[in-house]
């Protein structure tokens, strides 16, 4: 563990709060795209399935445990008790343009084809595209709230410094795994246009328009 | 330099 990769763990954290908070609290998932969570769903469960296998830490076992649960009671309370705010006419993202080719690249590209292997890196490769769908629906609608804008930058956040973490980890323990580390730069480059509006309006008050 | 699984991260 070092600083990087806290930072980031405690920025993934804040997202999904953050998501969940801004639900329940406003009573409504407007402007939220359900396809990505549903995406990030499926990123958690394919991903930690060595839930059940292996044992790394109390640490790691919480935060799988709460990621897992904040992304099913996202999907609840969007599906199910405020469905009546969810903009299904905004949210046209085909997501099988993007599960499909994950699928095929993890069949191809992995480091053992063995099942849990080969869903592991399914996750990584679909977690670096599931935000397609959001950031599809802010460039449809042309805008987002700003507690949308802070969900989304504190989601992109983690992965950047996941990046850090793993430059840290190469020199400091000779350690590195290509798979994540291309998926994660690939994960935070389609951030780069949102960090940019970001910065550049909603730190100064604005609202989070898209230029017309 | 090992390629590692990185397991131990979320």
């Amino acid at each position: 563990m070092n600083i990087f990769r806290l930072s980031g763990d405690l920025s993934h954290l804040l997202a999904v709060i953050i998501l969940v908070l801004k639900i329940w609290t406003t009573r409504s998932c407007a402007g939220i795209s359900g396809k990505s969570q549903i995406l990030f769903a499926i990123v958690y469960v394919t991903r930690y399935l060595d839930l059940v296998t292996t044992f790394v830490s109390v640490y790691n076992t919480s935060m799988k445990v709460i990621f897992i649960g904040a992304s099913f009671a996202t999907i609840y309370l969007m599906y199910s008790k405020f469905k009546a705010t969810y903009d299904h006419n905004h949210d046209s993202f085909r997501i099988e343009f993007l599960l499909a080719p994950t699928v095929i690249l993890a069949l191809l590209i992995n480091q053992k084809f063995t099942v849990l292997e080969v869903l592991w890196t399914f996750s990584i490769y679909l977690e670096s595209v599931a935000i397609l769908p959001q950031l599809f629906m802010v460039s449809k609608t042309g805008e987002a709230e700003s507690i949308t804008s802070h969900y989304l930058f504190a989601l992109g956040s983690y992965r950047g410094l996941y990046l850090l973490n793993w430059i840290y980890r190469y020199y400091a323990e000779d350690h590195y795994e290509l798979i994540a580390i291309v998926s994660g730069i690939v994960q935070t480059v389609l951030y780069c246009d949102f960090f940019y509006l970001y910065i550049t309006k909603v730190l100064k008050g604005k609202k989070l328009q898209l230029p017309a | 330099k090992d390629n590692v699984q990185t397991k131990d991260e979320l």
